[in-house]
């Protein structure tokens, strides 16, 4: 009856001072609330594969961490997201990446390593599939979350590559 | 990035990763957590790994499997394998980032080179802990 369950949000050069401990427990509180979702059906005797689906799927819907809903957004400023799955006991893996309208990439991921014969789709064909999979599309303005717009437009101010033209000196206008 | 590991109680390991990339992404870029090897990857006969962290050197350094297969062909510990990609190979060539990994017997390695990792574990043994920083 033993079973293991790990996850994670995500690292970085996160500094603790730059974070509250208000805001330090809002982030354990969820990572715990993913861990219960994944739990309880481990516990139940359900599939590794059901649990982490379950667990990441807590994560993705929140605002909190870079996938699903509060995903960063790219240079064009809209968000585009990458998922994978793998089965230790059979070997067998699903992958998308580069989709913009799934409102959870792991369920993708995961239809195509048990629906498709291929291990990896991207972009629209992506899309596709999963839409005929009957997989929940959302709009992609589902995905917006104010904190990561905000980073996008200082990334877009800082960034050396404005206008598309590299700035050796890092000249800043 | 977020990820999941999972030992069940059939014995069977699996993983998943699930990512928005990097901020000013552009040309279609894209990070390890995709690529099956990389960011994601399970083996009964040796662990389920995801990882975070700077994709490009997760993708060249086959960072996910790498770890499988020295505790296959090397037959060193999850923890062992874990720190050796981790905390050294990756940290010797600036990749930031870490990993999440269970093993088939249910042993627990979250290795991670940069000052903070949001992550956590729960064993049927009701051992449990949530944290981000060392």
């Amino acid at each position: 009856g033993r079973y293991s369950l790990v996850i994670h949000g995500g690292s970085g050069n996160i500094s603790r001072e730059r974070m509250s401990l208000e805001q330090e427990a809002v982030y354990l509180e969820k990572l715990n609330e993913a861990l219960q979702a994944g739990e309880a059906i481990l516990k139940e005797g359900g599939s590794s594969l059901d649990a982490i689906v379950s667990a990441i799927k807590v994560l993705e819907d929140s605002p909190l961490f870079n996938a699903g809903k509060g995903a960063v957004f790219n240079y064009e400023g809209r968000n585009e997201l990458d998922a994978s799955i793998m089965d230790g006991s059979t070997l067998q893996a699903g992958a998308v990446a580069g989709i913009t309208n799934v409102k959870n990439p792991i369920t993708a991921a995961r239809k195509v390593m048990e629906q498709s014969s291929h291990v990896m789709l991207t972009g629209r064909g992506a899309e596709q599939f999963a839409f005929e999979q009957g997989l929940e599309i959302v709009d992609p303005s589902y995905f917006f979350d104010q904190r990561r717009w905000d980073q996008y437009r200082e990334y877009l101010r800082n960034s050396t590559q404005l206008r598309g033209v590299a700035d050796p000196d890092n000249k800043m206008g | 990035t977020v990820g999941a590991v999972a030992l069940d109680m059939h014995g069977n390991l699996a993983a998943g990763t699930s990512t928005g990339g990097m901020t000013g992404k552009r040309f279609g870029r894209i990070g390890d957590s995709p690529i099956i090897g990389a960011g994601n990857y399970a083996n009964n006969q040796s662990c389920a790994v995801s990882a975070t962290g700077h994709g490009e050197y997760f993708i060249r350094n086959v960072v996910a499997y790498d770890i499988s297969a020295q505790m296959i062909y090397l037959g060193k510990s999850l923890e062992e394998a874990g720190n050796a990609v981790v905390m050294e190979k990756l940290k010797e060539q600036g990749g930031d980032g870490g990993i999440i990994a269970v093993d088939k017997d249910g042993n627990v390695a979250m290795p991670f080179n940069t000052t903070g990792m949001f992550r956590g574990y729960i064993k049927s043994t009701g051992e449990t802990k949530v944290s981000i920083f060392e």
